[in-house]
């Protein structure tokens, strides 16, 4: 059985969208601890991580399943979700369908068809970076965006002193830097002095969930996949970017 | 231009 109560659909929806931007399709693994999932995107230049860890939720009570489920689906459903509204995500087993329940004054009850998913084998590697930054996220969003007018990549640099976002296009170019000591930024270890080209698109998809007062931790090394860290409503979410190699 | 890798090769 599967059954979980989250106290804020809306919250958990922030989530659904950011994940869907990047997957089609995902496979929840469930278990007694929580919920995992991990999946590349299509062109396998993008890994989505997500662990929720049963506390996320006010009940929990489950054994081991694979959920497979239409990421598009999920995210209708989940744009459909009210302020005040409980979510109750449940597995039955009979129909073989996942419940999507809004709780507020009354039940509104959506059933998904599971998909036949296996879970992937795809886990997020163990890869030691020499540089960690953690930074506001909304600060770290909206130099991505100021980014986009005038390129569809971005270089971030780091130093001991700074973390920095530069695009350049044809004619202009955008320079946003965050100092050790500014209140953007929550800390900055640097060993190695780096600068790495990401594509935007897909980072900007990676933080779209983001509002102010989330944190977002930063790994940085020179020709590696940038990896990027943050919660939402209890959420643990992981991002892998591939780099864009000059 | 630059090359977009993919994480392949990152998953030796």
């Amino acid at each position: 059985m599967f059954r979980g109560v989250m106290e804020s659909a809306k919250e958990f929806k922030k989530v659904v969208d950011t994940v869907s931007t990047l997957l089609d399709e995902i496979c929840f693994e469930v278990d007694e601890e929580g919920i995992k999932a991990s999946a590349m995107d299509p062109s396998h230049v993008a890994l989505v991580s997500l662990e929720i860890p049963r506390l996320a939720f006010e009940e929990y009570e489950a054994d081991s399943h694979e959920i497979g489920i239409d990421l598009e689906a999920f995210k209708k459903v989940m744009n459909r979700a009210k302020s005040k509204d409980k979510l109750i995500l449940e597995l039955d087993e009979e129909k073989n369908k996942l419940n999507i329940i809004f709780e507020n004054t009354g039940k509104r009850k959506f059933s998904l068809a599971l998909l036949d998913l296996s879970a992937s084998s795809v886990k997020v590697p163990d890869i030691e970076y020499p540089n960690v930054i953690m930074i506001k996220g909304d600060a770290f969003k909206e130099a991505l965006k100021d980014a986009d007018l005038f390129s569809d990549y971005v270089i971030l640099k780091a130093d001991e002193d700074k973390f920095v976002v530069h695009a350049k296009g044809d004619l202009n170019d955008f320079n946003a830097e965050f100092e050790k000591d500014s209140s953007a930024i929550i800390s900055l270890e640097v060993k190695e002095e780096t600068k790495s080209a990401f594509n935007l698109d897909y980072l900007m998809d990676m933080v779209k969930g983001v509002s102010s007062g989330d944190i977002i931790k930063i790994y940085l090394g020179n020709d590696m996949p940038v990896k990027l860290e943050y919660s939402l409503a209890g959420v643990n979410l992981t991002f892998l970017l591939a780099p864009r190699i000059e | 231009k630059g090359k977009q890798l993919t994480l392949d090769a990152f998953f030796k």
